[in-house]
């Protein structure tokens, strides 16, 4: 589904670059659970983002299911970014004039719901993440954990087959953390999607099948979890 | 230092009420370092405001020095977030125009320090949290465990008797995360800062040397961590 080929991606701050990615590549069958891990500023955000087609590479190549993504028009990636990539910010991302409700509602706008199949939804989705009774709160009336529960639920109430996970679980406590690594567990096994999270704790990614090390924006460890 | 004395925090929603703090009562010495634990959304960065004189509680008091800060006017609270307490908030709130450097300085700015101690104590601070080399950047140019690392400079630099840091670590790898750990535990033991810090992973917690837990708004444990 997702194979990146020797990725790079600088950034030019006048006379010093910053290479945040220098040579990845690595593939991603469809139906996989992989976990990323790496120091902070390793460039795991960067490849979360050109995955997700909101960056483009410096060098190198991204195809998403066969089709080479730097060879496609804004309003095709744009579609990429609707319909088949739900995304969890690092940052959250929220509407910050709109409800939690209308918050993790609106992927679904683009993708034909009728405004009650999208409500029922979306109220489900926050059910699952244990916050429908903050449905109507805009997000500088949630906790950092509320918050952060809610981008899971936009990611989760859209149908994307594909969820990248930036640092999901950083402002939950443990027994939260691992009510959305189960919830990840069940969208992966009897659902089918595909998932990438990036997370700095190693017993969270273990609940994936497999775990990818970035360090200095290179990929310099790959192994598949023993199920235990 | 600080005595909060049977805390009330409502936010008024229309017909529903949601009661953040539901009569909380703790007191910390100087020289203490506490850490505070409990579920997403149990009334943590709540408190954490109304001891960094950042928001009001609706019943209930809160002494700082002795002084009750109920009493205080705007500017005399003003004066007390400026040169008492530094703050490492959860969700980082750095100045989006400014580079991290000038983000490092700014609480330094009222403290009377000249420009050129500001900008060597803020180098300094940079380097202690490994980001020298990141000091022309602005906040969008960094990675989040980046900014997040920002925002603890900038609470070290200017000389605050009181560290109030609210997940200091949600987007630090564990490596890192240990790292700011120690640093606390210096300010601590060998500059008698007292800190007060909000995190979800036990492991930190027990840094400090007093863990409290929070739940549905109330203190409902407190124990003094066993040195080890
Ligand atoms: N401005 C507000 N209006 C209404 N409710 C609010 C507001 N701010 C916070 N709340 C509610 O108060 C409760 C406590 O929030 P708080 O931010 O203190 O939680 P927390 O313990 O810091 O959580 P987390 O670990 O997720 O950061 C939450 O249930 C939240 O929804
Ligand atoms: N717009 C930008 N301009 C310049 N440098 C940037 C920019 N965005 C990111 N960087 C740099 O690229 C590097 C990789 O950043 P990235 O956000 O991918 O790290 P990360 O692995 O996600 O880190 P964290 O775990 O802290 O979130 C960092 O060193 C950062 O300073
Ligand atoms: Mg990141
Ligand atoms: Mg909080």
């Amino acid at each position: 589904l997702v194979v990146v080929d020797n990725l790079h991606k600088t950034y030019s701050m006048g006379d010093v670059d910053v290479h945040a990615l220098q040579g990845v590549s690595f593939s991603v069958e469809r139906g996989e659970f992989l976990s990323i891990m790496g120091a902070s500023g390793s460039g795991k955000s960067t490849l979360m983002n050109i995955i997700g087609c909101l960056d483009v590479p410096t060098g190198g190549r991204y195809f998403l299911d066969g089709r080479d993504v730097s060879r496609l028009k804004a309003d095709q990636l744009a579609d990429i970014r609707k319909y088949t990539i739900g995304f969890v910010f690092q940052g959250f991302n929220l509407l910050p004039r709109m409800s939690a409700l209308e918050n993790v509602e609106l992927p679904m706008v683009y993708n034909g719901f009728s405004s009650t199949e999208r409500k029922e939804r979306a109220m489900e989705a926050l059910k699952v993440v244990g916050l429908e009774d903050r449905a109507l709160h805009q997000p500088h009336q949630l906790s950092g954990g509320q918050q952060q529960r809610v981008a899971i639920a936009r990611a989760l109430a859209n149908q994307a087959p594909l969820i990248l996970a930036d640092e999901p679980t950083g402002n939950l406590d443990t027994h939260t953390s691992e009510e959305v690594m189960n919830l990840f567990c069940m969208l992966n096994r009897e659902k089918g999607r595909t998932i990438i999270m990036v997370t700095h704790e190693p017993d969270l990614a273990r609940y994936g099948r497999r775990v990818v090390t970035f360090r200095d924006g290179l990929l310099i460890h790959d192994e598949k979890v023993m199920s235990g």
